[in-house]
């Protein structure tokens, strides 16, 4: 039987792709709040910000405008990731210009997504997290086909209407030949506690949609993330909140 | 010089398109809002519901389950529209299996977005609302070349950071060949206001993205939409109550 040989990235431990069904779930901000809470543990952490859609990982840090290095190590070519906050990151805005409307392609796709991970100079790495484009197309299961990836998190949010999409999201790693685990499922916006008001939980985006699709999918609902309107302002400060809040973000691994 | 020769939909006098940046800022349900609003004054509404990565209307109409019927007219097979709330719609979601994972390629996607524009039944229409896909993509830049739209709206929440992924939502309008009007922004997500509290006003999604957004194309803030409960649960209820709280809304067209 024919199987595709995986790529393996050399020097990294474990791989984690952060998914989603549909966009605007909260998927680049779990994605770096996974990754600075295991840099926080002290591992060695590496986030690629493979969402060729919207990535948003380096105005997240703060460094958007940042020009992206490179140096030549044993004849090749390699990128010099960004760091900050203990973590390494380099994203597809860093390779092609994010304010562009660029027509995104299979092989374009693939193209951008193999540099961020083979060259792209990640040193010794624990773990590395990848914020993946949200969506369940054929670029996202080329990516999952060419790479190991050792475990997958799928987001969503807590309306049971949207678990629909998210569901889809699950649905790709469950194929038998991709043999991706599904690490667990994150629930992100699942109440809005007012700070001058904090006995009171309101369930702006609805409830139970994350335990629903955990069962469904017989996994962990790892944690529930409320809204907190620190996190889209500044990372570190609303890091800091969800960290407070949030003591199974710490349990994830 | 040569220029596209644009498709123009029988029956129908405006055709309004209602886009975004990025996934998940509400652009479904602001689509869904504006076609009840206009149907409520007693016009004739078409919704057409193109967003082929999350086709969500029908759920939020609670019609996801309903088949579509078709019937043949003059000798052409034509599908009937669902109707509720006075508003037809019809959706990608009903003619391609929504639960599974379509893998969207430019052909494939602009013959399932013809036949919702000219294999659907419409009738006599006023105005028709286009639900389109999120982002600024190929898909999108051939719809908008294909057919004769009168307005665009583009949709953001508040967030500063994320007014960028609107921007290339509005860039797209602005391209001159394509000569379709940017007739505003909307945002959504503006603010939560407790039941509780009703003096208090939480800018959970930050602030000013819109106005900023508006003023650097030089068109109308239209409306500004608060975060509702409701409107995630039962879009009829969720209606009822932005509509009392946003007169703006009523003001669009
Ligand atoms: N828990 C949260 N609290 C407050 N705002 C959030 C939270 N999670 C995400 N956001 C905001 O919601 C928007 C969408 O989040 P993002 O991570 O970009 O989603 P995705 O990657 O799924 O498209 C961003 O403006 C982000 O700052
Ligand atoms: N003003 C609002 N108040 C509360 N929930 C909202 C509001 N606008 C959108 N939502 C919810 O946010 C989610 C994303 O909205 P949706 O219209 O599907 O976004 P998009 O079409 O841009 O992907 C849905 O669960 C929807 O019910």
């Amino acid at each position: 039987m024919f199987t595709i040989e995986k790529t393996n990235i050399p020097h990294v431990k474990h791989i984690v792709v952060v998914a989603s069904g549909k966009g605007g779930v909260g998927k680049s901000t779990v994605s770096v709040l996974l990754a600075t809470t295991l840099a926080r543990k002290g591992y060695k952490v590496a986030l690629v910000d493979a969402d060729i859609y919207g990535p948003s990982v380096p105005k997240m840090f703060g460094m958007d405008d940042e020009q992206l290095m490179a140096h030549t190590v044993d004849g090749e070519e390699l990128m010099i990731p960004m760091e900050k906050y203990g973590v390494k990151f380099n994203s597809v805005g860093f390779i092609v210009n994010s304010r562009q409307a660029v027509i995104w392609r299979g092989p374009l796709a693939a193209n951008v997504m193999g540099q961020l991970f083979t060259k792209t100079e990640w040193g010794e790495t624990d773990y590395m997290i990848v914020d993946f484009p949200p969506g369940t197309g054929d670029i996202q299961l080329s990516a999952l086909q060419q790479y190991k990836i050792d475990a997958a998190i799928v987001v969503t949010i807590p309306q049971i209407l949207s678990v629909n999409d998210a569901r889809k999201g699950a649905d790709m790693f469950s194929e038998q030949k991709l043999n991706v685990p599904l690490l667990g499922i994150v629930e992100n916006m699942s109440w809005f506690t007012p700070q001058q008001h904090p006995d009171e939980k309101y369930y702006i985006f609805g409830k139970d949609g994350g335990q629903m699709l955990a069962s469904e999918f017989n996994t962990k609902l790892l944690a529930q993330i409320p809204l907190i309107t620190e996190v889209g302002e500044a990372v570190e400060e609303g890091n800091n909140l969800l960290e407070k809040n949030n003591e199974t973000i710490n349990k994830i691994f």
